[in-house]
């Protein structure tokens, strides 16, 4: 599966 | 690099409104700046209602939010009075329009979610271009609002060495966000040049004529 680019940043 | 980041981001923003709020006007601040991070933030953290990424990130995410749009009605309705619309000219559209056909063509994925995050991401750094502007053609600024702008301009200069610092030790890299933050920094870097050479003299920043 696809990674969903997760975003942790602010 | 990153929590500091986030702090000089809340520090600047604190001192933005605490300016408004005691001065109880807002001669000098350019409400389009405002929007422009309102705006920012909104299209940021639509995944706040879906991810969930820690506590502090749900909580600065939400207290970005509050404090920008609460920092647009001090300047829009309660203070409107002090806005001064004559020296707020820059036309936001040219900084809309060309981020979000940029984020259509240049995103890590073509979701809703990713093109919004990536729009975010372009307008916030052009976002303080109207506010520099209004420094410029008032030719000087409060000294609470360059203690304002050098802390704004130092949050995503201190990214930019988390990212350094991430890219290092994770082998992690967002070139969008990087591009980006580096484009809003250098942006600051005339400012920044003035604030240490005269703010920090105690002297009023005035932009040479």
């Amino acid at each position: 599966p696809v990674e969903e680019p997760e975003h942790d940043e602010l | 690099f990153r929590l500091l980041g986030d702090l000089s981001h809340v520090i600047a923003i604190i001192i933005l409104l605490l300016k408004i709020w005691k001065t109880r006007s807002c001669a000098g601040i350019s409400g389009k700046s405002q929007i422009l991070f309102a705006t920012v933030f909104a299209t940021r953290y639509l995944d706040l209602l879906t991810t969930f990424v820690s506590i502090y990130n749900t909580l600065m995410k939400w207290m970005f939010l509050t404090t920008s749009f609460a920092t647009i009605y001090l300047i829009y309705f309660k203070f409107r009075a002090t806005y001064d619309k004559n020296h707020d000219t820059f036309r936001i559209e040219f900084l809309i329009i060309p981020s979000l056909i940029l984020a259509l063509l240049i995103n890590h994925e073509f979701t809703v979610f990713e093109v919004l995050w990536t729009y975010s991401i372009y307008l916030e750094s052009v976002a303080i271009l109207p506010q520099l502007f209004m420094v410029s053609k008032t030719g000087e600024a409060e000294s609470i609002t360059s203690h304002y702008l050098f802390a704004l301009g130092c949050y995503r200069g201190l990214y930019i060495l988390n990212w350094i610092y991430r890219y290092v030790t994770e082998d992690f890299h967002d070139l969008i966000a990087i591009v980006a933050g580096i484009v809003q920094t250098v942006l600051y870097c005339d400012f920044f040049y003035l604030y240490v050479t005269k703010v920090l003299k105690g002297k009023k920043l005035q932009l040479p004529a």
